[in-house]
C-alpha cells in the first residue's frame, strides 16, 4: 500500500510505500496505553499488472480497530462487512447505509463507499471501500485507511501512521556533489531521509496530492524497520518496543 | 382397486358425494392466495342439501366465493355489514348456529345449497393471507377436512419468493382439536396417528418450490374414513441478511419486508403474572409450571425478572424489585414455582396492577437500563371473578398502570377465558394475545409463545420513506422487533416515475441506536418483482383445470390476475388489518367510525370478507320435484363473522389510543415524511494521512 502523511505544522506532505507480504498484519496506529486505540491492517496480495516489472501488489483486505475505553470494542472492517464486537456482536453489510451509535463509539457505513468510526468524539477514522465490479487479475477489493480526527490520540501514539501525528519535519537540500545535483532531504526526528517529489492520488482517485516520496519502504523515515510494525494477530494491541 | 370396505362406505353415503376437491395455493413473497374447487354430485333423484365447508386460517380473508349449480353461476358479493344490534344472547344475528367451530380463532366457511336430483354443484372459494414469520419461519396450513372420502383430492402449494427458499419442511398431517387451522398457535403438535405412505411431491428450485399432496381414496381411507384428514402444514424461511430488508415494487405500490439478523439481543425485564385460581388445578398448573421451569433456563444473564401468582390473593415472589438472572435467583424462582398452589377465584385487575407497579418502579429506579425491553407475560384460564370484574374498567386500569412504559403479552388457556379482554389488553399495550386450547399441551405452547418474544433485537423501530414519494403507508412504527419475526410495511407510491425511493430505518438496540438507510432503485425493483410474479403465474398455470368440466383452469386464471397485483393486495390486506386495530384504539366514537369506514371501504375495494363485511350469495331455490326455481334467494355466507376481533359487538367506552410507537397505525393516512425527516448528509472531512491501495 502507499502511505501519505500530512504534517500540518510543517505544511508538508510526505508519502512512502510499504511493500509487505500477503497475510502480514501491519500496525497502523498504536496508542493502546493512552487513548486505548489500536488500528491494524491485514495485507492481501495480487499479481503485478502484465507488462510491468513491478513486484506483486498488496492491499489492505481487513482493518481492525481495537478500542479500550470506555468499554472494550473490536471493529473489523472488510470490503463486504463490518463486525462490531463489544458486549455483543453485530454484523453490518457494507452495501447498505447503516449507522450504529452507542455514545462513546459510533460506526457509520455509507453503502458501498466508506465506513467512519468515531471514538469518544475526538478520534475518527474513515475507511474507504474499494470494490470492483469487474476486477482485473491484479485488482482486489480492498480498503483505504484515512485518519479523520486525531486529537484524542496521545503524543505517544505510534504505528506506521501514528508515529507522525505530532511530529514536525523539515525540508533541506543535500549540497551538490560532483555531477550530482542538490537533492532534497527530510529532517525527521534527527534523521535525514532522501526524498523525491511525487504526486499521489488519494480518496479513491478523486484528488491528487503533491508529496515528498521516501524510497526503500520508508527506510529511515519510519522508526525501526518493517518487521517492527508486524502484529501477531488482527486484534494485537502490542506497543512500540 | 377400491377395496370393498371403501365401496361400502361410499354406497352408504347419503349426502352428495365430493367427486373432486382441489386446493391450489400460491405464495408470492409470503402472500398466499388459495383457491379451493369442490365438485359435488347428488346421485339421488330428489334434491338434496350439499354442504361445502372449509376451514380458513384465522389470519386470512376470503376474497371470493362462487357456486355453479345446475349449470347456473351464483357469484358472491361483499357488502358492508349493517350496524350491529345486540342480541339477547350476545351473538350477532347473522351468525348461523352450526357455522363456527368452538375455537373462535378458526374460521369455518360453510355454505349449504340444495343440489337438484342427479345433478352437480361446484363450489369455488378463494382466500388470501400474509404469512407471519414466527420463530424464524413461515407456516402455511391447509385444512384437509372434506368430511367424507373424496374421489380426487389434490393439494398444490407453490412458493415463489424473491429470496432463495430455505429450511422447507412438510410436516405429517396434523389432527385433533389442538391442530386447528389457526395460524396463531405455537408449539409443536403431534400427528393423530401414524400415516400410511402418501406421496408428497416436493420440487424445490432456488426461488420456486412446488409441493403436491394427492392421496387417492384408498390412502384417505387408511388415514381416516370420516374425511377429517387434518392440517397439511408447510414451513419454510427465506434467505436474508442484515440489510434494510427486501423491498418489492409493482404497479405503483411497494411492500417492505424487514427481518434483520445478526443483531445482538436486547436485555429484557419480564414479569410473569400467573393465574393460580382453583380452575387451574391439575394439568393446567402442572403444564404451566413445566413451561416456567424451561423458561427460567432460557433467561439470559442481562435479563431481570419476577413472578406474581394470583387468585383471590396476589403473591409476589420478590416484593418491590426485579432480580437479575443469577444461579441463586433462578433456584429460588424454581422453588416459588414449585410451591404454587391452586385455590380461589381470579383477580385479574389486582394482578395486573401489581405486575405493572413492579415494572414501573424498576424502570424509574437507578438500575434500569434505558434500552432494555420490558414486558409482562400474563396467563389465565378464566374470567375475572374477584375484585374488579368489569372488563372496561380492568382495561382502563391496566392502561393507566402501564403508562405506555412496557408491553403486555396475554395467554388464555381453555374455554372459560374472556379472550376479548385478553386481546384488548394486549392490543392496547403493544403486546399480543395467544390462546391455548383446553386439551392442548399448554407447556409447549406457553414455551413456544415465550420463545417468540423472549429474544428482542430492536426497540422503537421507525421506518421512513422518501418524503412526498409515498402515501397511505401501513404501520411503520413498532415497539419491538423480536428474533424470528418479521416487520412488513406496504404503501402507495405517489410518483411512479421516481427513480429511487429512500428508505430509512431507525431503531434502538441495547446501548446503541441504529440507522439503516438505502436508496431503492424503483425501476429495477419493479422489473425484479414482475419477474417473480411471472414465475408464480407460470407455476399456477401448470396443471390447471376448468370449472364446470371438472377443472380448475378458471381458478388458476383468477389467481394469476390476483398475483399480478399482489403488492397492491398486500397493501390492501395490511391496511384493513391496521384499520381494524385502529378502530379498537380509537379515542372517540368519531375516530372509531372513521376507522370503520376506511376499513370497510378497503374491504369492499379488495373484496375481502372481514369483520366489517358480509359475503352475500344468491342461493338456488330447488322445487319439490328436484328442479330449479327461477328466482334465487340471497343468503349471507356463514363464517363471515367468525374472525371478528374483540370489541366488534361491544360498544363500550371510547378507548384512549395507545400512543406507543408500536401502538400507532397509519392505515390510510399519509404520515410519512412529516414525522421524521431524512438527516442531512454530512460531508466527510478527512486528512490526507492515510494508507491506501497499492
Amino acid at each position: 500500500p502507499h502511505f501519505v502523511v500530512e504534517f500540518p505544522l510543517s505544511k508538508l506532505t510526505v508519502c512512502f510505500n510499504i511493500n509487505g507480504e500477503p497475510g502480514h498484519i501491519l500496525r497502523l496506529v498504536s496508542d493502546h496505553k493512552y487513548s486505548g486505540v489500536t488500528v491494524n491492517g491485514k495485507l492481501i496480495g495480487a499479481p503485478a499488472p502484465p507488462g510491468s516489472h513491478k513486484q506483486q501488489r498488496t492491499y489492505f483486505s481487513t482493518i481492525t480497530i481495537v478500542v479500550d475505553h470506555p468499554k472494550r470494542a473490536y471493529i473489523e472492517v472488510t470490503p463486504k462487512k463490518v463486525i462490531l464486537d463489544g458486549r455483543d456482536r453485530m454484523v453490518l453489510p457494507c452495501h447498505s447505509t447503516v449507522a450504529v451509535d452507542s455514545g462513546a463509539l459510533s460506526v457509520s457505513i455509507v453503502g458501498k463507499s466508506n465506513v467512519t468510526v468515531t471514538i469518544g468524539g475526538n478520534i475518527s477514522f474513515v475507511i474507504l471501500l474499494h470494490q470492483y465490479k469487474n476486477p482485473a487479475p491484479y485488482q482486489r477489493d480492498h480498503l483505504g485507511f484515512y485518519i479523520g480526527q486525531s486529537k484524542g490520540l496521545s503524543h505517544n501514539c505510534h504505528g506506521l501512521l501514528g508515529q507522525f501525528l505530532y511530529e514536525e519535519v523539515g525540508l533541506a537540500e543535500l549540497p551538490a556533489q560532483g555531477d550530482m545535483k542538490p537533492s532534497p532531504i527530510l529532517k525527521v526526528k534527527g534523521r535525514s531521509v532522501p526524498v523525491v517529489q511525487k504526486s499521489r492520488k488519494i480518496y479513491s482517485g478523486t484528488q491528487s496530492v503533491d508529496c515528498w516520496f521516501a524510497r526503500n519502504n520508508a527506510a529511515k523515515l519510519i522508526d525501526g524497520q518493517y518487521e517492527d510494525y508486524m502484529s501477531s494477530h488482527m486484534f494485537d494491541t502490542g506497543d512500540w518496543p | 382397486r377400491v377395496p370393498r370396505q371403501v365401496k361400502t362406505i361410499l354406497s352408504k353415503e347419503t349426502k352428495p358425494h365430493i367427486q373432486e376437491l382441489s386446493i391450489k395455493t400460491t405464495i408470492i413473497s409470503r402472500y398466499a392466495f388459495t383457491a379451493v374447487y369442490c365438485a359435488m354430485l347428488n346421485r339421488h333423484s330428489a334434491a338434496t342439501e350439499g354442504v361445502f365447508q372449509f376451514q380458513v386460517p384465522a389470519n386470512a380473508y376470503v376474497s371470493n366465493f362462487t357456486m355453479i349449480i345446475g349449470g347456473r353461476v351464483y357469484q358472491s358479493e361483499v357488502r358492508p355489514k349493517e350496524k350491529r344490534v345486540k342480541q339477547e344472547n350476545g351473538k350477532p344475528k347473522n351468525k348461523e348456529s352450526g357455522d363456527a367451530s368452538p375455537e373462535p380463532e378458526v374460521e369455518v366457511f360453510r355454505m349449504a345449497a340444495n343440489i337438484p336430483g342427479r345433478n352437480r354443484a361446484v363450489f369455488l372459494l378463494t382466500y388470501e393471507e400474509l404469512l407471519q414469520r414466527r420463530l424464524g419461519r413461515y407456516e402455511h396450513v391447509t385444512s384437509l377436512r372434506p368430511l367424507q372420502l373424496v374421489s380426487r383430492l389434490t393439494l398444490d402449494v407453490t412458493i415463489v419468493d424473491h429470496s432463495p427458499i430455505t429450511d422447507l419442511q412438510v410436516l405429517p398431517l396434523r389432527n385433533g382439536r389442538s391442530s386447528s387451522a389457526s395460524s396463531s398457535e405455537t408449539g409443536p403438535k403431534t400427528p393423530a396417528k401414524p400415516e400410511p405412505p402418501v406421496t408428497t411431491v416436493i420440487k424445490n428450485e432456488k426461488n420456486v418450490c412446488k409441493i403436491t399432496f394427492s392421496p387417492n381414496i384408498v390412502q384417505q381411507a387408511k388415514i381416516t374414513t370420516n374425511g377429517l384428514l387434518g392440517d397439511f402444514v408447510i414451513r419454510y424461511d427465506v434467505q436474508r441478511d442484515m440489510g434494510i430488508g427486501d423491498i418489492q415494487v409493482l404497479n405503483g405500490h411497494f411492500v417492505h419486508y424487514f427481518a434483520p439478523k445478526d443483531l445482538p439481543v436486547v436485555p429484557k425485564n419480564v414479569v410473569f403474572v400467573i393465574d393460580t385460581s382453583a380452575s387451574m388445578l391439575g394439568t393446567k398448573i402442572r403444564q404451566t409450571k413445566d413451561a416456567l421451569f424451561t423458561i427460567l433456563r432460557d433467561l439470559r444473564p442481562g435479563d431481570r425478572f419476577n413472578f406474581i401468582s394470583f387468585s383471590n390473593k396476589i403473591k409476589v415472589w420478590q416484593p418491590n424489585r426485579l432480580v437479575p438472572v443469577t444461579p441463586l435467583n433462578v433456584r429460588d424462582a424454581k422453588k416459588f414455582i414449585y410451591t404454587l398452589a391452586t385455590t380461589g377465584g381470579t383477580n385479574i385487575d389486582d394482578a395486573m396492577q401489581t405486575g405493572s407497579s413492579l415494572l414501573r418502579d424498576y424502570l424509574s429506579g437507578p438500575d434500569a437500563s434505558p434500552n432494555s425491553v420490558s414486558l409482562i407475560i400474563f396467563l389465565t384460564d378464566g374470567r375475572p371473578t374477584v375484585g374488579e370484574i368489569q372488563s372496561t374498567v380492568i382495561l382502563g386500569n391496566t392502561r393507566s398502570a402501564v403508562q405506555e412504559k412496557f408491553c403486555i403479552f396475554t395467554i388464555g388457556i381453555g374455554n372459560d377465558v374472556d379472550y376479548r379482554l385478553l386481546e384488548r389488553m394486549a392490543l392496547e399495550n403493544c403486546g399480543m394475545m395467544r390462546r391455548i386450547h383446553e386439551e392442548a399441551d399448554a407447556s409447549a405452547m406457553l414455551k413456544g409463545f415465550y420463545d417468540e418474544i423472549g429474544t428482542p433485537l430492536l426497540s422503537d423501530i421507525r421506518i421512513n420513506y422518501t418524503e412526498d414519494s409515498v402515501q397511505y403507508v401501513t404501520q411503520h412504527l413498532f415497539t419491538n422487533y423480536f428474533n424470528g419475526s418479521e416487520i412488513v410495511i406496504a404503501g402507495k407510491l405517489t410518483n411512479q416515475s421516481a427513480e429511487i425511493l429512500h428508505v430509512q430505518v431507525t431503531a434502538s438496540n441495547s446501548d446503541k441506536s441504529i440507522i439503516l438507510e438505502t436508496d431503492v432503485p424503483l425501476r429495477h425493483r419493479q422489473i425484479e418483482t414482475e419477474k417473480h410474479v411471472k414465475a408464480a403465474t407460470a407455476a399456477m398455470a401448470g396443471g390447471a383445470r376448468t370449472p364446470g368440466s371438472g377443472s380448475m383452469q378458471g381458478l388458476g386464471v383468477a389467481l394469476g390476475s390476483i398475483a399480478e397485483d399482489f403488492v397492491e393486495r398486500v397493501w390492501g390486506f395490511l391496511s384493513v388489518k391496521d384499520g381494524l386495530r385502529s378502530r379498537l384504539r380509537s379515542q372517540t366514537s368519531k375516530e372509531r367510525e372513521d376507522h370503520i369506514q376506511q376499513a370497510t371501504n378497503l374491504s369492499l375495494a379488495y373484496h375481502f370478507l372481514t369483520p366489517l363485511t358480509n359475503l352475500v350469495v344468491e342461493k338456488p331455490e330447488v322445487l319439490a320435484d328436484g328442479s330449479m326455481a327461477p328466482a334465487p334467494t340471497i343468503t349471507p355466507a356463514a363464517g363471515s363473522t367468525a374472525s371478528e376481533l374483540p370489541g366488534d359487538t361491544e360498544e363500550g367506552e371510547p378507548q384512549k389510543p395507545n400512543g406507543k410507537p408500536g401502538g400507532q397505525t397509519s392505515s390510510v393516512r399519509n404520515t410519512i415524511g412529516k414525522a421524521a425527516r431524512r438527516p442531512a448528509k454530512k460531508s466527510i472531512t478527512i486528512s490526507k494521512t492515510s494508507a491506501d491501495g497499492d
